[in-house]
């Protein structure tokens, strides 16, 4: 653990009195390796260390029994600090329905999340309905329409090749129309390269004006997780992130990541393939998870 | 990095930085540092022009080290059992597959035995339809080990010369999904008396550090034949196979250039390094 680490970092300290320049170093290494293992992007990495340096040669550390224990504290605090400190809410619209439009690269959990959302707002007594707007991957419709009569929820789906504007469009019509507090857009999932395909999905951002805009990511991603949000959040903008997949091993450090270049918090993990597998994220948890 | 002249720490710490960028990740990215900087000492360079050649060299290297048996021959018939976690692009990966085989003359059968998630026994059958393959399913919710069962004895009655085991999407740290897929594979190996089984990981080229842990469980649980590493499309680089072969010497058979059948490759190394290094 980092604990471990920075402590035979810190092991000769005593007697001494002051942490050398080669200590520091040997310190800011081992948290450098610490971050990088845990997948958060090199460049956020570079410039934490940065950050946490400066904080590192303070008095308090310094003078205290357990420099390395006292380190881990700042990083932890630095890292919860940096991921927003307390859990983001999502919010509803000043009229109804608050619409929530779910995007993100192929396979991270998007069509899961819209059931999970969707379980979740109607446990608050809310009307939901889902659009099945992925209108590419075979049985996306099928996967949507199977989640939603699990759970008891409305899902919308278009006609036979009706383009995904189209549908997302006739969605928000019936739930205007039929008095939907709530509605979720599942979308296709897509390279944040493909031009055509953000596109598409701009157009839909623009047709319904989303509340909130989620950016669906893995938490085993690695460092491109840096040019997925950016991009994402250049080409269609979004509000929030949903990290997916926590109940595995993966450190998550795309969640530091993604918060550090666009500024966008963290809102919700996945931690499981049941629509009952929803949390809220808490960034101090996450900080812990990311140290190791 | 290959326009500086100088051969100085700062280019050590440039060329880190690609291959860390690249998720090879630090064990690995130093591993090849020291790896170039012994073969530098052996045989200095006569330009530093030469630079990025002896690199990928050093990374070809690793990529050389596979240390997997090969599959035992026997049978007529060869299983391949696909696996992963969940939405890493099996199913997907299967039906390219389905299709290859099938465009060059065998007869593919595919199984459905992902039982659990919903439509994922549809997503199959309408990947087959397009193809033109058959299928061999049950219910939802039917017992995974029961419709692998069937499918090997279908398989072989209907004198196929490739089935494919679709999979349910798992995590490697939960213990009872790993048992299940142990299970899966023992019917096999039983229907099959051991003979040309052939387990293949899907990994999404987009997997960080996770990707080390997620090879060494399922290798654990099921000794696999190799990797398919799929959405390599996209920005990342997919170096996470890099520290698998170096650890555990399982090479990538294949590689996932796309959502259409045919964005099927043969893992080719030089290709793979240019595109690390650029
Ligand atoms: N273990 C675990 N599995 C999850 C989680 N969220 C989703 N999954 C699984 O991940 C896989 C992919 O989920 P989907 O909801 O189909 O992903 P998607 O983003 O809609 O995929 P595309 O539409 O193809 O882009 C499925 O097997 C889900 O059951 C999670 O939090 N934990
Ligand atoms: N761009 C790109 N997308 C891919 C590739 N392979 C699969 N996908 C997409 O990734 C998503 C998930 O693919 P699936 O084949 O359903 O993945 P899976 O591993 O079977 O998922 P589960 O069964 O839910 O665990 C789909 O949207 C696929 O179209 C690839 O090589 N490139
Ligand atoms: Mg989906
Ligand atoms: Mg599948």
């Amino acid at each position: 653990t980092l604990t471990n680490r920075l402590s035979d970092v810190f092991r000769n300290l005593r007697g001494r009195g002051r942490l050398s320049d080669k200590d520091v170093e040997s310190a800011m290494r081992e948290i450098k390796l610490a971050l990088l293992e845990a997948d958060v992007n090199y460049k956020v990495v570079k410039d934490f260390i940065a950050g946490v340096k400066e904080k590192a040669v303070g008095e308090e550390i310094l003078k205290s029994l357990t420099p390395g224990q006292q380190v881990v504290k700042l990083v932890s605090d630095e890292l919860t600090s940096l991921m927003g400190g307390s859990p983001s809410t999502l919010g509803l619209a000043g009229k109804p329905p608050t619409i929530i439009m779910l995007v993100g690269l192929q396979g991270t959990g998007k069509t899961s999340l819209a059931a999970k959302l969707g379980l979740m707002y109607k446990s608050e007594g809310k009307k939901v309905l889902l659009t099945a707007a992925d209108v590419y991957r075979p049985a996306a419709v099928q996967q949507l329409e199977a989640l939603g009569k699990e759970l008891d929820i409305d899902v919308f789906k278009g006609e036979k090749d009706e383009p995904a504007l189209k549908v997302a469009e006739r969605s928000y019509r019936t739930a205007d129309k039929e008095g939907y507090s709530i509605l979720i857009m599942d979308t296709a999932g897509r390279l944040h390269i493909d031009e055509s395909m953000m596109d598409e999905l701009k157009s839909i951002k623009t047709a319904l004006k989303p509340h909130s805009v989620l950016f669906v990511a893995d938490a085993m991603t690695g460092q491109d997780a840096v040019n997925q949000a950016l991009q994402f959040d250049e080409s269609v903008g979004f509000d929030g992130v949903v990290l997916t997949k926590l109940d595995g091993d993966a450190r998550g450090g795309a969640a530091l990541s993604v918060k550090a270049v666009t500024g966008k918090p963290v809102m919700f993990v996945g931690t499981g393939e049941k629509p009952r597998d929803l949390e809220v994220f808490y960034p101090d948890r996450m900080a812990s998870r990311i140290i190791g | 990095v290959f326009s500086r002249k100088r051969i100085d720490d700062r280019f050590w710490e440039d060329t880190e930085d690609i291959l860390i960028q690249g998720d090879v990740g630090v064990p690995t990215a130093l591993k090849i540092i020291e790896g170039l900087k012994a073969d530098l000492k052996e045989s200095p360079l006569r330009d530093t022009a030469e630079m990025p050649e002896r690199l990928k060299k050093t990374i070809i290297g690793i990529l050389e080290q596979e240390r997997i048996p090969p599959v035992s021959t026997g049978s007529p018939l060869t299983v391949k059992i696909i696996v992963g976690v969940n939405g890493a692009g099996k199913t997907t990966s299967i039906a390219k597959l389905a299709h290859k085989f099938s465009e060059s003359g065998s007869r593919v059968l595919i199984a459905a035995a992902d039982t659990y998630r919903a439509a994922a026994i549809e997503q199959v059958q309408i990947w087959a339809d397009r193809i033109g393959v058959d299928v061999v399913k049950h219910e939802r919710g039917s017992d995974a080990a029961a419709v692998v069962y069937d499918a090997v004895h279908a398989a072989k009655a209907r004198g196929a010369d490739i089935l494919i085991i679709d999979t349910a999407g798992r995590l490697h740290t939960k213990v009872p999904l790993m048992e299940e897929i142990r299970k899966v594979k023992r019917v096999v190996e039983r229907e099959m008396q051991g003979a040309q089984i052939e387990t293949l990981l899907v990994i999404d080229a987009t997997t960080g550090q996770n990707g080390l842990s997620q090879a060494k469980l399922f290798n654990d649980a099921l000794d696999l034949n190799g990797i398919i590493l799929a959405k390599l499309d996209g920005t990342a680089k997919g170096g996470i196979i890099l520290a698998i072969i170096d650890a555990l010497g399982i090479p990538v058979r294949y590689i996932g250039t796309g959502e259409r059948v045919e964005d099927l490759a043969e893992f080719e190394a030089h290709a793979f390094v240019d595109a690390l290094l650029s």
